[in-house]
């Protein structure tokens, strides 16, 4: 089962 | 004050048209350079960012920095009076407490004017790196919003690999699985026909269809749509808008558990 991402593990915050 | 006038006012109301499906409320950025918006959908899986030049517009002046926050479903409703071939004109003040907005027509001499309360939005800002992506492709926009519309049968999961053989989208379900290919396709004399791939190394990433079928909303905004591709990040799919700006969405993807 595939789980949906969010975009906080990605990019920081500034 | 901020003072915009757009001679294509239709450019504003497409931009307004590709992020509402996204975002309810959000917050336009005002500079000396251009008009900008970012942000995500309530779900943290989708970013929008935004950027309009000052050099699309006929006239801009904006004396400091501000943010008008606009309800877009709202401004979506303003829009709807405003005719194909008509001029747009924004004005707020420093305070930004409101938006004054104009569509002007000079055939038909007619002359609307609207004021909008603004909001205080507290958004959340994210610093998105600027990262060399291992695939970019450039297609037909038209082609990628046929696509991702056709795959929404087979399932809800859009599997995009780009290899050497080219740009491939999948999605499995109940009822089977369905691929579709694009080759890299320069042979049409329009450039924008053209299907290109930079392609360093494969990538292979699961998407929800549903934000990819948000996204094309965009499409009215420009005949190309660039996807770019690392292993592991959020994809960006870029419209570009003429040679004055842009609308790109990051879209999280799905990984194993």
């Amino acid at each position: 089962p595939l789980k949906q991402g969010t975009l906080f593990s990605f990019f920081n915050k500034p | 004050m901020f003072e915009a006038r757009l001679a294509n006012g239709n450019i504003f109301k497409m931009i307004v048209e590709s992020i509402r499906e996204l975002v309810v409320d959000v917050n336009i950025d005002c500079s000396t350079e251009e008009l900008s918006i970012q942000c995500m959908d309530s779900a943290h899986v989708a970013l929008v960012s935004m950027s309009l030049s000052q050099s699309a517009f006929d006239h801009f002046r904006c004396d400091r920095s501000l943010s008008l926050g606009l309800n877009l479903p709202n401004v979506s409703k303003i829009f709807k009076m405003m005719g194909r071939d008509d001029t747009m004109v924004l004005k707020a003040e420093d305070s930004a407490d409101k938006l004054m907005l104009m569509f002007e027509n000079d055939k038909s001499g007619t002359i609307a004017d609207f004021e909008l309360k603004l909001m205080a939005i507290e958004a959340e800002q994210l610093g998105v790196p600027d990262t060399a992506y291992k695939c970019s492709i450039s297609m037909p926009s038209s082609e990628f919003q046929r696509i991702v519309r056709d795959l929404q049968v087979m399932g809800d999961t859009c599997k995009i690999s780009c290899t050497k053989e080219g740009l491939k989208f999948s999605a499995t379900g109940q009822i089977g699985t369905g691929n579709i290919l694009m080759r890299q396709n320069v042979a049409s004399e329009k450039e924008e026909d053209h299907v290109t791939i930079d392609m360093e190394e494969p990538v292979e990433l699961n998407f929800a269809l549903r934000y990819l079928n948000f996204f094309t909303k965009a499409t009215p905004l420009s005949p190309t749509v660039i996807l770019k591709m690392s292993p592991g990040l959020p994809i960006v799919i870029e419209y570009p808008i003429e040679q004055l700006g842009h609308v790109k969405y990051y879209l999280a993807p799905k990984m194993e558990e």
